[in-house]
């Protein structure tokens, strides 16, 4: 095996940049936040404020489950709800200077993880397929 | 580094069993599959038939979308289609001889890899996060 050394590859070499990551605002209503998270095709997708900065991330469940009512699916709550009624706030992220280790431990738990810059922005994601990528050209080529 | 050698590493160690799995049948209606889906809190499940061989796998994405009419958000879909009218048929499979590196080649491009027995029954999955926890166990352990 070769000296693969995760503490050595910054995640910014290939992460996805913030310009190509989908994203939704905190005040979307959540009908909103579905048809992104449709057309896209994404399962979840970081929460940003009017400054670009991470506030957490909202996915289908996130919203689908607002729809179920007591005795039958209710569609109505998809228009009353935003997106910061239903989104998850509290998700772990790295800084810039990350490196491939620091993304791993949240990757084991989280399928992205957000790549913040000093001022809380979100620069860029990166995600378990990138670093599964990683993996199999070490093993690989 | 240590000898971690991909190829002799049998899927079945690792894999979570088939009575561990969330799955849904082909003829369920889709309001079933949601529910199913948004109780379990997975994007996607395999699909199975009356003799518990593997279908393919639906996600929530896929009952989403048949939500979306042409004017406005219509829930009477999902009582009148069912599980095979919108799932995923061509889904790569592992056997349950396979090893980790069979699995990562699929686990590039799926989040799971449905692994079946040479009757084509789904006896396990392999995760995303189960072949990162063996990664991250090798480099830090
Ligand atoms: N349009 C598409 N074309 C081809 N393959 C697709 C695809 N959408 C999803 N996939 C595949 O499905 C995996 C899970 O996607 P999911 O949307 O649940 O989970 C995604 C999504 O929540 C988020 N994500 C990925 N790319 C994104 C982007 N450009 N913008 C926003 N979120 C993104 O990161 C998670 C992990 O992504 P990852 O690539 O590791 O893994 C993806 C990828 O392998
Ligand atoms: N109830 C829960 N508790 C804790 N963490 C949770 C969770 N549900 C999801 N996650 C986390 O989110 C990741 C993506 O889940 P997703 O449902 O999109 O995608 C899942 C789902 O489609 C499927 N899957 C996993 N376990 C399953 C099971 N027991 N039955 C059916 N499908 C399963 O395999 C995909 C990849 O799973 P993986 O574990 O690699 O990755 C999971 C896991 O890290």
């Amino acid at each position: 095996l070769t000296h693969f050394d995760l503490s050595s590859i910054p995640v910014k070499e290939d992460m996805i940049d913030a310009e190509k990551v989908a994203h939704v605002q905190l005040q979307n209503p959540l009908e909103h936040a579905l048809l992104v998270l449709t057309k896209t095709g994404y399962n979840a997708v970081p929460v940003l404020d009017l400054d670009g900065r991470f506030c957490g991330i909202i996915s289908k469940s996130n919203i689908v489950e607002t729809m179920f009512g007591i005795e039958e699916i209710e569609i109505s709550q998809l228009y009353k709800k935003k997106v910061e009624d239903v989104m998850q706030p509290d998700i772990p992220t790295i800084n810039e200077t990350a490196t491939l280790e620091d993304a791993i431990h949240v990757l084991i738990d989280h399928s992205f993880v957000c790549v913040l810059n000093n001022d809380e922005q979100m620069v860029g994601i990166y995600t378990r397929r990138e670093i599964l990528k990683q993996f199999r050209n070490e093993f690989y080529q």
